[in-house]
């Protein structure tokens, strides 16, 4: 007899936690750092906030020799904090979260913390401690565990206290690592946060004492950015459904005014002649079939404008060059910031940085990418930009030989980037993006050429 | 003021369906018939049924001459059907099915089926029907919808009947695709499915009215492929927790043989030994830390016996061999079937196949990879057997060019399949998987080696 079973998001997870980054000890300590490192820094600049995040991991005493050991992680930022009463699901339950939004931001699985509390859990069976204030005045300590069976946080005791003046959020969990294993890439990822964040402040404590100190660079940080309505280009039959069930009354012109990004009336009253609909119609009195045809002549219209990029926070010339220069000190740097463009109704932008030689002591082109700012260390050959780099990009053209002091860092960033992972390891091929890339590369290596050009030029004529 | 949410695992599905393989309508439409196709195998094989599998794509009349329009799809089989009260569950619940045990199959996540059908309603607003029969006399038909905010199906109509003899699944859906785009991944799935299913009747009309009939090739279908117990190395704290409350009473020695795979008494009792426990302690008075410390100490024994790889069904030497030349008809063909090995707990087989010159016309060599029986076509340069192929591997030591008229077949079989998407495009490294893969395709070089250099000598005897 088949026996059949329903399964909750955390069991999910759970048992398939290879999806989200968690494979084993020493790939799941990075993803543990790096997804607390990210929800504390969303926590802070989504708020206009500048980050203080500081990290300490630090090996447990009197364990065996084994390379997988026990360790503890403290993380704490000064960040808008959590909600007393969300502070349990926050972190206690898969598919939870503030990022479900159309708003940028690193996050948006709305999971990755509750992994890293899952996987310290199941390997070590000690609680997470999460202390939070959201007013600097209180603060509100949970330890807790999460039922994966049921998907909800256990929690097994709470206390809270004068928060003397701290506002933020403060993480301790124990995990079985394999620091040995993954402390190249661990630094790598605070360097290259540290490189796309600068005007953060972050610190690393590892195991072995080692400090790392990522100090202020700058004071500008970048604009925060908005939440947008959907685009009709983004739109299909459920957008649609959902969006009249809660229309309160009222014709189908101010509807898709009041539903749809950047629809006025102008563009709403073409589109409705373009489908033959009458203006005043309630759109609730819609059949099903009309609604089907409707969401596909949206695709069709063409004449919608695009997506805004307003919406969007790059991180701009002035940011992107202030950490350019300050983690890589190289002797030439350029950045490219292209105009806002759209895939599938999401906006985006793409900017670019290159830096050369000075420090830069690689004897080959090395690609820094970054999505939302996050760092993207992994699976560098199934990336887009990767794709780009390699296949688009006439090396010859630009007289640049691809072995040279060279690092490219490429930045997208939109309401919705498309991974291909739940473990945001990299992202999908996107026409769209793939030609904005391009472009960008193309300008900053221009620029690249122009200087190689000009300072071959110049020690020719020294050397006369 | 933050705004928490929670959303259900099908709201997240539709929110990331990118993840599932439902990006855009081309991919959409490949995605769906493989998800559906590879249902009805499982439904068969799993239970000695020789699968016939049917597939008609039809688009639908008076659509205007766009590339993206709206198919219908209708797949039926043979296979086992779905016990009646389960029929809106099994494709309209994410993370709902029969496969999340520990045992080979071509499923694993509870929400192929699913996505198709969401995938379906999203785009045309059309419900679904499923017709089931699990007993060739009572048919039980059900015209549904997917209530994606609460990952639960909404019954539109249902009715029964007599189902005069037949027993199997029939579904079918309405679905905007773009044929055009997909056709050849299409069709390539279908060549590989025969391929790798010699023993199944499969039959494929498309849209152009183009008719792929894949007739059964050979009476031999591999063992149904058995359920088995967790092995020790896969077992973390969780894993052991809820072992031990399930656990009725008895010593932790019969707790370890009759919930760990192959710990026999012997095995036992050296294990209790190594972490100095009493074999006629009850498991449910471990506390918390000697429960971590006991899952610790599976890991590092080292004296378990590796998984058994007699619960799994290798296609074995015929099967691969009837497939290859049926569908490649080449002029050597060879096969390698490994040992069963084990990565993780988790014990898998790998069986490699060869195919060379004949009717194959390809100026380079081709990788057809394999999991479960189900053919991966996307993402080769991120797969492991591509990795092997392109690292591994001495080319030259073979006297066989890169550039050669010759097919590789990798066929990975195991318990749990370690995809890196749940897309099941690819899947991650893992070392033990990667030297099975090396050594299999080593042999089968080594054989067609001998052939060429065989064929060279008779050549120049004649020549002679
Ligand atoms: N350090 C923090 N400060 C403030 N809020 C936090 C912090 N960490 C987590 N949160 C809150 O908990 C929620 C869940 O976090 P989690 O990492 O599980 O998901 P997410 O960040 O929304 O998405 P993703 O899975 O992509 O990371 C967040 O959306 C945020 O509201
Ligand atoms: N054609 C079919 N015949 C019999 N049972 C089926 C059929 N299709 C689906 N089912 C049942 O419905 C369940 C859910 O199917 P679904 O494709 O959503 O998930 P799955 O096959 O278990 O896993 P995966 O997501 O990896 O495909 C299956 O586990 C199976 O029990
Ligand atoms: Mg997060
Ligand atoms: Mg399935």
């Amino acid at each position: 007899k088949t026996e059949f079973q329903e399964i909750s998001p955390s069991e999910f997870f759970y048992r398939n936690r290879d999806l989200a980054g968690f494979s084993n000890p020493s790939r799941a300590l990075y993803s543990t750092i790096r997804e607390l490192v990210e929800n504390s820094l969303d926590a802070c600049d989504l708020f206009s906030i500048y980050p203080k995040v500081y990290v300490r991991l630090t090996g447990l005493e009197n364990q065996s020799k084994e390379d997988v050991k026990e360790y503890t992680l403290v993380i704490s930022d000064n960040g808008s904090g959590i909600p007393n009463e969300k502070i349990p699901l926050a972190l206690g339950k898969v598919f939870f979260g503030s990022k479900f939004k159309l708003k940028q931001s690193r996050g948006m699985f709305g999971m990755g913390g509750t992994m890293s509390m899952l996987y310290a859990q199941i390997t070590t069976n000690k609680p997470i401690t999460i202390t939070s204030s959201v007013d600097g005045k209180t603060y509100h300590r949970y330890r807790m565990i999460i039922d994966i069976e049921k998907n909800q946080p256990t929690v097994l005791d709470y206390s809270s206290g004068d928060s003397k003046g701290w506002r933020g959020t403060r993480i301790e969990l124990n995990l079985m690592g394999d620091y040995l294993r993954s402390a190249s890439r661990i630094v790598e990822y605070f360097n290259k946060i540290a490189l796309v964040t600068p005007y953060a402040e972050i610190a690393f404590l590892d195991p072995m004492d080692r400090l790392f100190v990522y100090a202020k660079g700058t004071d500008q940080m970048p604009t925060p950015p908005t939440e947008v309505l959907p685009h009709p280009l983004g739109v299909d039959v459920e957008g649609l459904r959902r969006a009249i069930r809660s229309w309160k009354g009222g014709g189908i012109r101010s509807f898709l005014i009041k539903n749809f990004h950047r629809v006025g009336p102008g563009i709403a009253d073409k589109f409705l002649e373009y489908v033959m609909i009458d203006p005043t119609r309630d759109p609730r009195t819609l059949s099903s079939e009309e609604m089907a045809s409707l969401t596909n002549s949206l695709q069709t219209f063409g004449k919608f404008l695009p997506p805004d990029g307003r919406c969007l926070s790059p991180l701009g010339r002035e940011i992107l060059l202030t950490g350019i220069n300050k983690e890589l000190n190289p002797e030439f740097a350029d950045v490219a910031i292209r105009a806002p463009a759209a895939y599938g109704g999401f906006p985006f932008v793409v900017e670019v940085g290159l830096a050369y030689g000075g420090q830069i002591k690689s004897d080959k082109l090395l690609l820094f990418r970054f999505a939302n700012r996050i760092p993207l260390l992994y699976d560098e050959g199934s990336d887009i930009a990767w794709k780009v780099l390699m296949e688009d990009i006439d090396w010859n053209h630009y007289k640049v030989p691809m072995e040279s002091p060279l690092v490219i860092i490429t930045h997208i960033c939109s309401t919705k980037i498309p991974y291909k992972t739940v473990g945001k390891e990299y992202i999908s091929d996107r026409p769209e993006i793939e030609r904005e890339l391009k472009n960008a590369i193309k300008e900053v290596l221009r620029g690249l050429s122009l200087y190689l050009g000009k300072k071959s030029s110049m020690e020719n004529i020294q050397r006369k």
